[in-house]
């Protein structure tokens, strides 16, 4: 029977609100050990983005994976890439949670 | 002092 893979899914989030609306739970050395969100706010750029989904596990933002970060870490990187001026959008490279 | 407890960690932005 065929081995079920979980399929990544790159999500570009343009950065069109002054929040980006997004809540994650999760890090290294968690039982939830790659950061997976929880909330999307309505009104923020994920959610005007519309392709980011409660439950969905972020493996890297902007091509930087997110393995073996501790939660504060993983924060800090979405937290930074939604503050840069150097671009207009956050990539995001997501799996779909397991069916 | 006790271990930290990550697993309710949530943070929103």
């Amino acid at each position: 029977s065929p081995i079920p893979v979980p399929c990544a899914v790159l999500v570009r989030v343009m950065k069109n609100a002054s929040t980006l609306g997004i809540a994650i739970e999760g890090g290294a050395n968690t039982q939830q050990p790659l950061p997976r969100i929880v909330t999307i706010q309505k009104g923020g750029s994920a959610h005007t983005c519309g392709r980011l989904k409660v439950g969905q596990v972020i493996l890297e933002v902007n091509g930087v994976s997110l393995r073996g970060r501790e939660h504060k870490e993983a924060a800090r990187i979405i937290a930074e890439a939604f503050k840069t001026k150097e671009k207009d959008h956050i990539d995001f490279l997501v799996v779909e949670p397991s069916p | 002092s006790p271990p930290k407890d990550y697993e309710d960690e949530v943070t929103f932005f």
